[in-house]
């Protein structure tokens, strides 16, 4: 419904570009924002423009600049920027309505040391709200997890999986010393 | 209620029953490439309903049984398994409208609660409170609960068999595919929620149009 | 012409698939291959399927299967694993018409340590037929270059270069005590 | 024949003139996110010719040119120089069609060679062959190089102003595009040539359609 849709709205807008938001905790600073625009409907064969503040009918923009930067759009964010961001939109979505379980596929491959640092902290910070699973290759962000399961495949072809602890994880990420715990 | 555990048996690189249990927080998970970890993200979104094959990386939904290896035939069923703590949340009384005269075999009908419950929940009906009159609508008391079903663990599983044969089941009975849907309506879990975020795709809510990501504020909401 | 594309064709199939081609390389054994295909062309709106013998007019199918695995296709494959396949087609296509520079980045982002290893050294494998600029956050990478260039942005918004040694790339990320040299 | 500089100044994030020199057979580009590396691969296609701002990530050209930031004004323009060492290979004579009379402004008009080399050509031409009767087609002779410009160094320059005015340039004299393209024919150097991998594109050739791939081969061929 119309209210139901303003509230969320409201509540995402607020956690993503808001003074103390997702985005300026992930980026230390910069401003964000999610906003309601028209869209271009096809009504019998005419283009229509919706009415942007019609929350039934309006689209999703999101605008979002680094500290000391203003990119035109986010297009021109780098490939790790477009993560970050994504991850604080992700967990403003998050904060209004928590699902009890989130899966995270390597949402880190693009991140330099320092951003995989500050993506693991703000994972953490999320756990009174659900429990992660993520997969990573990065030692930082396994650093951050309560617990590690190892996956490989010693019989060719078939998956097994290991118990781990942080370091068994060998410097070529093999898994070292395996225990079927 | 909480995701407690992940059973994967014949499905893609699973040949072998596997058990991932999630008593903790943040779990990782970590190994060489091409070992089977996203394998886990596609395990989780088959049993949530998926119906796209190609959205699981294959070519036909039968790609999910295991196919075989080196030293390996291949399975002939893939089972899929989450397993979740509901545990009463408070003692508040939640009245709840039961859909009692499901088209379908009636010991399959599930809707909201596995069948025998069904038969408990209308047990309880008799005691307290007054059916309205005519209909197949039923009234039934229960605690509240993270999801609307009366046990304390919930397991929803998936198979596929060789043959093309598909079930889903709620505690071991089986139902239908709206049944899981409904079981996991306002929660934020499904197939293609934002809570899955899958291998390369963390951008995809930044480069979606307007409108889908219109799509993903109303599912919050 | 028929001919140069035929010729092409074969070096490149040899170069990937063959007994010591670039794949068997990357992954330590396994089979690859690629093959022509018949086309669905449409002339005057009739649907017309090519001939994949004929050269000129067929398309190019790739098959790639892992040691002790047998994937339907390539959609099966790990990111991992597409990311190697990729890295073998692209040196092969590179032997049989090297250009005198090549530029990668972040081709290993999603590379465990192992593969990570691997890929460097196939570049420096290659660089009899070419000279390679690599952008990377992996260490590993890092320790396969001759030189290392850091770009920073000292002052916000404007990107700086800066000469780096591999010591000097801190385990955050940041690159310490910059010269301009 | 090997690239030894790239030359960026004004172009996205490089407000300033900033040099790159290759003279290593592995160059490696390091840094945290956001600071300007894959700007660096922008800028090698765009001074190729590229012409769409969508694949510079930008929605019209003029986002290349510096756009300001905290403490600077945005640049009034976008220029960058790459720089080729391109030595006698063998001193095998080669024979080389000359397009003299191209329909721009002579000056302009570069063709395979820059043209103070196109006169340095036609003098060579008076000495050892004879011109074919008619028609504009002169021929040269020249060494044999990796680019065919009879020159030790090649600079080939994009450059373009805030008010739209684009220019491309061989060895310091303005040329069209399409010199540029002859420039580099058979080179495998390209915009969007199989040489220059972008971020998040290294599963392109695999994902590509058999056509698609096809086009790839035929650019080897
Ligand atoms: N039905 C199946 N039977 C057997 N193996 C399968 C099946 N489906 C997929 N696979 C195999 O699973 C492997 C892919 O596993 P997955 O994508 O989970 O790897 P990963 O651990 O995520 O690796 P990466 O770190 O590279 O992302 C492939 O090698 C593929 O051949
Ligand atoms: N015309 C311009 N003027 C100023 N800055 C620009 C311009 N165009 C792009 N930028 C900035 O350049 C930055 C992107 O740089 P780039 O994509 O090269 O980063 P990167 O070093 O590759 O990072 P990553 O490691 O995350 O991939 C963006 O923050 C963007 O705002
Ligand atoms: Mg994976
Ligand atoms: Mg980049």
């Amino acid at each position: 419904s119309r209210e139901r849709f303003g509230e969320v709205f409201e509540t995402i807008r607020e956690e993503f570009g808001g003074p103390n938001g997702m985005f300026r905790k992930l980026f230390g600073g910069g401003r964000a924002e999610v906003r309601l625009m028209p869209l271009v409907k096809e009504i019998d064969g005419q283009k229509v423009v919706t009415d942007e503040t019609d929350l039934l009918e309006s689209g999703i923009e999101v605008i979002a600049k680094p500290p000391g930067k203003e990119p035109r759009s986010i297009s021109q964010l780098s490939g790790g920027e477009k993560s970050m961001t994504a991850v604080a939109l992700l967990m403003s979505i998050f904060k209004s309505k928590p699902s009890c379980f989130c899966v995270l596929d390597e949402v880190d491959a693009a991140l330099d040391e320092a951003n995989t640092e500050r993506f693991g902290s703000v994972v953490r910070a999320f756990t009174s709200f659900s429990h992660f699973i993520v997969i990573t290759h990065h030692k930082r962000t396994m650093q951050q997890c309560d617990r590690l399961y190892g996956v490989t495949m010693q019989e060719r072809g078939v998956s097994k999986r290991v118990s781990v602890r942080f370091d068994q994880v060998g410097a070529d990420g093999q898994i070292q010393n395996q225990s079927n715990a | 209620m909480r995701l407690s555990k992940l059973t994967l048996h014949g499905f893609k690189s699973f040949a072998d029953r596997t058990e991932f249990t999630f008593d903790d927080a943040v779990v990782g998970v970590v190994g060489p490439n091409g070992c089977g970890k996203s394998n886990i993200v596609d395990a989780v979104k088959w049993v949530l309903g998926e119906r796209s094959s190609k959205s699981l990386r294959g070519k036909e939904m039968i790609d999910v049984i295991f196919a075989g290896s080196a030293g390996r035939s291949p399975s002939g069923m893939a089972s899929v398994t989450l397993t979740f703590d509901n545990p009463v949340e408070d003692d508040s009384v939640e009245m709840v409208e039961l859909d009692l005269a499901s088209d379908e075999d009636p010991s399959l009908a599930c809707g909201d609660v596995a069948p025998e419950s069904i038969g408990q929940a209308a047990a309880e009906l008799s005691e307290d409170a007054s059916a309205p009159q005519g209909g197949n609508a039923a009234v039934a008391k229960r605690r509240r609960r993270g999801l609307p079903i009366d046990a304390d663990e919930v397991e929803v599983e998936r198979r596929l068999y060789r043959d093309g044969t598909s079930q889903y089941l709620i505690n071991a009975r089986r139902c239908r595919l709206k049944d899981i849907r409904n079981l996991f309506l306002d929660t934020g879990i499904g197939a293609d929620a934002y809570s899955i975020i899958e291998q390369g795709k963390v951008d995809a809510m930044l480069l979606a149009s307007p409108l889908e990501r219109r799509a993903i504020f109303e599912e919050a909401a």
